[in-house]
């Protein structure tokens, strides 16, 4: 899948996937 | 709350008892921010109610480079607002209710 995992130095883990187009304002 | 252009919504079901909470983030309108936003997409985290303040998880955001500095007000509030969302309707159940 595209989901990534960024862990900043101070030890959170951030967990990033696509948005769904619906859950997107439009433009 | 005040459209930021951030949403900030439970990644998981509030059983309103745990202290660490898992949020979800992402950019709704890239036209409030300030600085160029590169869309990396909705950003998962957890954050403890009690020990922790929304300016810290901004903070750290900006560090891990998914926003700039400029824009790390906005993050935090957006992140703040949910959380007094979050603690708001946890009171409500516990005094109102049964």
């Amino acid at each position: 899948s595209s989901t990534t995992q960024v862990v900043h130095s101070a030890g959170r883990r951030f967990i990033v996937s696509p948005v769904p187009e619906s859950r997107l304002k439009e433009q | 709350a005040e459209d930021t252009g951030v949403r900030v919504e439970l990644a998981e079901e509030d059983d309103g008892k745990k202290t660490s909470i898992a949020l979800r983030l992402w950019v709704e309108d890239q036209k409030k921010l300030k600085g160029k936003y590169k869309d990396s997409g909705a950003i998962e985290f957890t954050f403890d109610l009690e020990r922790e303040v929304p300016d810290a998880v901004a903070q750290e955001m900006v560090e891990s480079g998914f926003f700039l500095e400029c824009d790390m007000k906005l993050v935090s509030k957006s992140i703040r607002d949910r959380v007094a969302l979050i603690k708001w309707h946890r009171e409500r159940v516990v005094t109102g209710g049964e």
